[in-house]
Protein backbone atom coordinates (compact mmCIF):
# COMPACT_ATOMS: atom_id res chain seq x y z
CA UNK A 1 0.00 0.00 0.00
CA UNK A 2 1.39 2.86 -1.09
CA UNK A 3 0.72 7.21 0.39
CA UNK A 4 -1.72 7.69 -2.61
CA UNK A 5 -3.18 4.80 -2.50
CA UNK A 6 -3.99 5.50 0.88
CA UNK A 7 -4.63 9.16 0.61
CA UNK A 8 -7.16 8.07 -2.10
CA UNK A 9 -9.09 5.58 0.49
CA UNK A 10 -9.10 8.05 3.05
CA UNK A 11 -10.40 10.77 0.64
CA UNK A 12 -13.52 8.29 -0.76
CA UNK A 13 -14.25 7.33 2.89
CA UNK A 14 -14.14 11.33 4.13
CA UNK A 15 -16.51 11.63 1.23
CA UNK A 16 -18.74 9.33 2.52
CA UNK A 17 -18.97 10.41 5.65
CA UNK A 18 -19.76 13.88 4.31
CA UNK A 19 -22.29 12.70 2.41
CA UNK A 20 -24.08 10.40 5.84
CA UNK A 21 -23.45 13.40 8.00
CA UNK A 22 -25.73 15.39 5.99
CA UNK A 23 -28.17 13.06 5.73
CA UNK A 24 -28.11 12.14 9.72
CA UNK A 25 -27.69 15.02 10.95
CA UNK A 26 -29.33 17.59 8.58
CA UNK A 27 -32.10 15.09 7.64
CA UNK A 28 -31.49 16.41 4.45
CA UNK A 29 -30.51 15.14 0.95
CA UNK A 30 -31.39 18.02 -1.04
CA UNK A 31 -29.20 18.35 -4.00
CA UNK A 32 -28.38 14.41 -3.43
CA UNK A 33 -28.72 12.36 -6.60
CA UNK A 34 -30.37 9.02 -5.83
CA UNK A 35 -29.96 7.80 -9.27
CA UNK A 36 -25.68 8.28 -8.56
CA UNK A 37 -26.56 6.44 -5.10
CA UNK A 38 -28.41 4.10 -6.33
CA UNK A 39 -25.39 3.22 -9.23
CA UNK A 40 -22.80 3.35 -6.29
CA UNK A 41 -24.74 1.07 -4.31
CA UNK A 42 -24.46 -1.60 -7.23
CA UNK A 43 -21.14 -0.88 -7.99
CA UNK A 44 -20.34 -2.06 -4.28
CA UNK A 45 -22.59 -5.12 -4.76
CA UNK A 46 -21.27 -5.93 -8.36
CA UNK A 47 -16.84 -5.75 -7.20
CA UNK A 48 -16.72 -6.78 -3.68
CA UNK A 49 -18.33 -10.28 -4.72
CA UNK A 50 -15.01 -11.79 -3.73
CA UNK A 51 -15.55 -10.98 0.07
CA UNK A 52 -16.39 -14.33 0.52
CA UNK A 53 -13.79 -15.93 -1.56
CA UNK A 54 -10.92 -13.74 -1.43
CA UNK A 55 -9.36 -12.53 1.36
CA UNK A 56 -6.84 -9.86 0.76
CA UNK A 57 -6.35 -8.06 4.16
CA UNK A 58 -8.22 -6.84 7.39
CA UNK A 59 -8.29 -3.61 6.14
CA UNK A 60 -9.44 -4.53 2.70
CA UNK A 61 -12.42 -6.50 4.48
CA UNK A 62 -13.59 -3.83 6.63
CA UNK A 63 -13.59 -1.12 3.99
CA UNK A 64 -15.25 -3.15 1.32
CA UNK A 65 -18.14 -3.45 4.66
CA UNK A 66 -18.01 0.10 5.03
CA UNK A 67 -18.59 1.07 1.27
CA UNK A 68 -21.58 -1.91 0.74
CA UNK A 69 -22.97 -0.60 4.16
CA UNK A 70 -22.67 2.95 3.48
CA UNK A 71 -23.87 3.16 -0.05
CA UNK A 72 -26.93 0.84 0.76
CA UNK A 73 -28.12 2.86 3.38
CA UNK A 74 -27.83 5.65 1.92
CA UNK A 75 -30.13 4.57 -0.62
CA UNK A 76 -32.58 3.39 2.13
CA UNK A 77 -32.74 7.11 3.91
CA UNK A 78 -33.28 8.40 0.77
CA UNK A 79 -35.90 6.05 -0.78
CA UNK A 80 -37.44 5.16 3.02
CA UNK A 81 -36.60 7.76 5.65
CA UNK A 82 -39.66 9.53 7.23
CA UNK A 83 -38.03 12.71 6.83
CA UNK A 84 -34.96 12.76 5.03
CA UNK A 85 -37.34 11.56 1.76
CA UNK A 86 -39.45 14.64 1.70
CA UNK A 87 -35.86 17.20 0.60
CA UNK A 88 -35.39 14.36 -2.25
CA UNK A 89 -35.29 16.62 -5.33
CA UNK A 90 -37.44 14.05 -7.45
CA UNK A 91 -38.34 16.14 -10.13
CA UNK A 92 -34.96 17.22 -10.94
CA UNK A 93 -32.99 14.18 -10.61
CA UNK A 94 -34.58 12.77 -13.76
CA UNK A 95 -31.38 10.95 -15.27
CA UNK A 96 -32.14 7.51 -16.43
CA UNK A 97 -30.33 4.75 -14.77
CA UNK A 98 -30.65 2.20 -17.61
CA UNK A 99 -28.65 4.70 -20.32
CA UNK A 100 -25.21 4.05 -18.11
CA UNK A 101 -26.23 0.54 -16.94
CA UNK A 102 -26.96 -1.76 -20.04
CA UNK A 103 -24.05 -0.16 -22.24
CA UNK A 104 -21.56 -1.03 -19.42
CA UNK A 105 -23.08 -4.39 -18.81
CA UNK A 106 -22.49 -4.73 -22.81
CA UNK A 107 -19.10 -3.79 -22.85
CA UNK A 108 -18.06 -5.69 -19.79
CA UNK A 109 -19.36 -8.57 -21.53
CA UNK A 110 -17.23 -7.87 -24.89
CA UNK A 111 -14.25 -5.94 -22.88
CA UNK A 112 -12.73 -8.03 -19.92
CA UNK A 113 -9.50 -9.60 -18.80
CA UNK A 114 -11.30 -13.03 -18.17
CA UNK A 115 -14.40 -14.67 -18.95
CA UNK A 116 -15.91 -15.58 -15.73
CA UNK A 117 -18.66 -13.90 -13.55
CA UNK A 118 -16.88 -12.92 -10.96
CA UNK A 119 -14.53 -10.76 -13.50
CA UNK A 120 -17.20 -9.78 -15.63
CA UNK A 121 -18.85 -8.37 -12.92
CA UNK A 122 -15.97 -7.10 -11.63
CA UNK A 123 -14.80 -5.72 -14.94
CA UNK A 124 -18.65 -3.83 -15.07
CA UNK A 125 -18.58 -2.25 -11.86
CA UNK A 126 -15.36 -0.63 -12.58
CA UNK A 127 -17.17 1.13 -16.17
CA UNK A 128 -20.38 1.83 -13.88
CA UNK A 129 -18.46 3.86 -11.51
CA UNK A 130 -16.60 5.68 -14.18
CA UNK A 131 -20.13 6.91 -15.24
CA UNK A 132 -21.78 6.68 -12.03
CA UNK A 133 -21.39 10.20 -10.74
CA UNK A 134 -23.04 11.95 -14.00
CA UNK A 135 -26.93 11.92 -12.65
CA UNK A 136 -25.61 13.69 -9.74
CA UNK A 137 -23.16 16.18 -12.29
CA UNK A 138 -26.54 17.03 -13.90
CA UNK A 139 -28.35 17.14 -10.85
CA UNK A 140 -25.95 20.06 -9.70
CA UNK A 141 -26.14 21.53 -12.61
CA UNK A 142 -29.86 21.86 -12.60
CA UNK A 143 -29.56 22.86 -8.67
CA UNK A 144 -28.78 27.02 -8.60
CA UNK A 145 -27.50 26.77 -4.97
CA UNK A 146 -25.07 23.92 -4.24
CA UNK A 147 -24.59 23.50 -0.61
CA UNK A 148 -21.19 23.23 1.09
CA UNK A 149 -21.73 19.62 1.98
CA UNK A 150 -22.82 18.85 -1.18
CA UNK A 151 -19.98 21.26 -2.73
CA UNK A 152 -17.55 18.65 -0.70
CA UNK A 153 -18.70 15.31 -1.37
CA UNK A 154 -18.44 15.49 -5.04
CA UNK A 155 -15.02 17.24 -4.86
CA UNK A 156 -13.64 14.38 -2.15
CA UNK A 157 -15.13 11.80 -4.65
CA UNK A 158 -13.30 13.56 -7.61
CA UNK A 159 -10.19 13.34 -5.01
CA UNK A 160 -10.40 9.81 -5.01
CA UNK A 161 -10.00 9.19 -8.45
CA UNK A 162 -7.55 11.53 -8.76
CA UNK A 163 -5.36 9.95 -6.00
CA UNK A 164 -5.77 6.53 -7.53
CA UNK A 165 -4.63 7.52 -10.82
CA UNK A 166 -1.24 8.54 -8.51
CA UNK A 167 -1.51 5.16 -7.17
CA UNK A 168 -1.46 3.07 -10.30
CA UNK A 169 1.63 5.64 -11.59
CA UNK A 170 3.38 4.39 -8.73
CA UNK A 171 2.69 1.10 -8.65
CA UNK A 172 3.78 0.83 -12.33
CA UNK A 173 6.78 1.66 -11.49
CA UNK A 174 7.95 -0.08 -8.19
CA UNK A 175 6.15 -2.82 -8.76
CA UNK A 176 6.97 -5.92 -11.57
CA UNK A 177 4.22 -6.41 -14.04
CA UNK A 178 1.38 -4.35 -12.80
CA UNK A 179 -0.29 -3.59 -16.22
CA UNK A 180 -4.41 -3.33 -15.62
CA UNK A 181 -5.70 -1.22 -18.87
CA UNK A 182 -9.27 -1.69 -18.24
CA UNK A 183 -9.06 -0.23 -14.58
CA UNK A 184 -6.43 2.45 -15.81
CA UNK A 185 -9.18 4.06 -18.98
CA UNK A 186 -12.01 3.62 -17.10
CA UNK A 187 -10.26 5.47 -13.58
CA UNK A 188 -8.94 8.14 -16.28
CA UNK A 189 -12.57 8.28 -18.25
CA UNK A 190 -14.27 8.91 -14.91
CA UNK A 191 -11.36 11.54 -13.05
CA UNK A 192 -11.72 13.80 -16.61
CA UNK A 193 -15.76 13.43 -15.72
CA UNK A 194 -14.79 15.63 -12.58
CA UNK A 195 -12.51 18.44 -14.58
CA UNK A 196 -15.52 20.96 -15.00
CA UNK A 197 -16.67 20.63 -11.15
CA UNK A 198 -13.51 21.17 -10.35
CA UNK A 199 -12.86 24.47 -12.40
CA UNK A 200 -15.71 26.26 -10.49
CA UNK A 201 -15.48 24.49 -7.36
CA UNK A 202 -12.05 26.12 -7.33
CA UNK A 203 -12.79 29.29 -8.68
CA UNK A 204 -15.59 29.86 -6.09
CA UNK A 205 -12.95 28.66 -3.42
CA UNK A 206 -10.54 31.15 -4.48
CA UNK A 207 -13.36 34.08 -5.04
CA UNK A 208 -14.97 33.06 -1.47
CA UNK A 209 -18.21 32.71 -3.24
CA UNK A 210 -20.81 30.08 -3.20
CA UNK A 211 -20.45 27.04 -5.26
CA UNK A 212 -22.37 27.02 -8.91
CA UNK A 213 -22.15 25.47 -12.05
CA UNK A 214 -23.01 27.01 -15.50
CA UNK A 215 -26.49 25.54 -16.72
CA UNK B 1 -0.78 -9.34 -15.70
CA UNK B 2 -2.93 -11.22 -13.11
CA UNK B 3 -2.42 -10.49 -9.00
CA UNK B 4 -2.09 -13.74 -7.61
CA UNK B 5 -4.63 -13.06 -5.18
CA UNK B 6 -7.27 -11.34 -7.20
CA UNK B 7 -7.97 -7.66 -7.06
CA UNK B 8 -6.43 -5.84 -4.08
CA UNK B 9 -7.73 -2.56 -4.85
CA UNK B 10 -11.36 -1.16 -4.00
Amino acid sequence: MNIFRLAGDMTHLASVLVLLLKIHTIKSCAGVSLKTQELYALVFATRYLDIVTDFISVYNTVMKLIFLGSSFSIVWYIRHHRVVRRSYDKDQDTFRHYLLMIPCMLLALFVHEKFTFKEVMWTFSLYLEAVAILPQLVLLQRTRNIDNLTGQYVFLLGAYRGLYIFNWIYRYFTEPHFVHWITWIAGVVQTLLYADFFYYYFESWKNNVRLQLPA
Amino acid sequence: MEQPQGHDEL
